[in-house]
């Protein structure tokens, strides 16, 4: 019989962009 | 008697924990800091398996956070390390450890779609907890953006040599003395004894491109499409100097680019890179060729032309026409009848009234999974890579 699929909880990721305003932002952060 | 007691390697799941204080020094180890060379002579993408079985812990402990951070650090060092190392070995390097990581990602998903040639042993080194879906997404858009590098650094390398190299170079002994009269010798920009872009310089070039894609485990698709691509920009740079050069378009010429680019075709052949869809890329340029050695004078030679060169445009047939240049006073010039007679033969082609090909084009690139055999508890970390806060689990 076909395995039933396990139900995962799906992560929000953000897009490259987000990241990279993310990324900005911690280097800002820093002194 | 000192007893050492080695933890078995058979315990081993496949997982590695570490401390989320530890998560800055993991990515500078292993993605902002690491030297290709490093990991050389491991497993090709060993960075991108440490960062699943990374991943994986993270989702086995159901530690969302822990997965968010570890992914979006680690596409940030990727994007960062990208930005400071411009160059060929390091892009190339980062190109196939992103998608090897979304290999896994898909692999190890638990979608029964990318399971199929896995292992019973592989189906057990799945994500449990969470759906990763939307960072695949994430690294695929990151795999196309490092691909654009990559072959944006190629052919700044490949630019400056192809003119040299393809057009001028003259490689088939005794050919030189028939180029059109008044052109001889002055078409080279290099010296005799300047050897830096003659054909064999770029075919070299392209074996250091060929051979460290290969090393470093990029997937074969993607060595075939980047490759599709150089050779487009080649055709695209040859053919557009030819259509402006008039020394350029002579019988010698035709036939000394012809057997330069058979040296390209060979080329192919022997990386078993003939199904990649770039020879095809060189068609306009092996058709201008073909065209500068055709004869032009009579009816029949220009039903010949129009049924040859399908596809070069009209525009730029005619202009092939127009610039010939005959290499001696035996051979004729290229009458008005005579262009007239292939402009009336091809005017129901209706082409576009294209001239130059655009040099920038890029085809669209993919990335078809492609899951691996090997199976994460095999892996060997080695110690020069400086992760020995890393635990095995």
């Amino acid at each position: 019989p076909p395995q039933r699929q396990r139900q995962r909880v799906l992560l929000k990721a953000p897009t490259l962009a987000e990241m990279e305003e993310m990324f900005a932002s911690e280097v800002r952060a820093v002194p | 008697r000192q007893v050492t007691v080695q933890r078995k390697e058979k315990d081993f799941q496949g997982m590695l924990e570490y401390g989320k204080e530890d998560e800055t020094l993991l990515i500078r180890n292993l993605v902002t800091e690491l030297k290709p060379q490093t990991v050389s002579a491991t497993v090709p993408c060993l960075p991108a398996y440490i960062l699943y079985m990374c991943i994986r812990h993270a989702d086995y402990i159901n530690d969302d956070q822990k997965v968010h951070s570890l992914l979006t650090s680690t596409i940030n060092g990727i994007k960062k390390v990208l930005k400071k190392h411009e160059d060929f070995e390091m892009t190339s390097f980062w190109l196939a450890n992103t998608c090897r990581l979304l290999h896994c990602l898909k692999q190890y998903s638990g979608d029964q779609g990318f399971m199929t040639q896995n292992t019973a042993k592989q189906n057990e080194h799945c994500l449990k907890n969470f759906d990763l879906t939307e960072y695949r997404q994430v690294l695929n858009d990151l795999s196309i953006h490092i691909y654009q590098q990559l072959i944006k650094i190629a052919e700044g390398i490949l630019q400056p040599m192809i003119v040299t190299a393809v057009l001028e170079n003259e490689s088939i002994q005794g050919l030189s003395g028939v180029k059109p009269m008044g052109y001889r010798k002055r078409s080279s920009s290099m010296g005799d004894s300047d050897n830096s872009y003659t054909l064999e310089a770029l075919i070299r070039q392209l074996n250091t491109f060929h051979s460290t894609m290969y090393d470093q485990g990029l997937d074969p698709e993607i060595i075939q499409q980047a490759v599709k691509q150089l050779f487009y920009m080649m055709n695209a740079v040859a053919l557009n100097n030819l259509l402006l050069r008039k020394d350029m378009c002579s019988w010698s010429t035709g036939m000394q680019l012809r057997f330069n680019i058979s040296q390209l075709e060979e080329w192919l052949r022997g990386k078993n890179l003939h199904q990649s869809g770039a020879a095809a890329t060189m068609e306009p340029l092996i058709q201008a060729a073909q065209l500068l050695q055709l004869k032009k004078k009579t009816s029949e030679d220009a039903e010949a032309i129009c049924s040859l060169c399908t596809v070069l445009t009209t525009q730029q047939i005619i202009k092939i026409l127009n610039l010939y240049t005959p290499v001696n006073e035996f051979e004729e010039r290229v009458t008005v009848a005579f262009i007239r007679n292939i402009q009336a033969h091809l005017q129901e082609r209706n082409d576009p009234p294209q001239l130059l090909l655009d040099s920038k084009f890029m085809f669209p690139v993919l990335f078809p999974f492609n899951p691996s055999s090997l199976t994460m508890d095999s892996i060997h970390i080695p110690a020069s890579l400086g992760l020995e806060f890393l635990n095995k689990v």
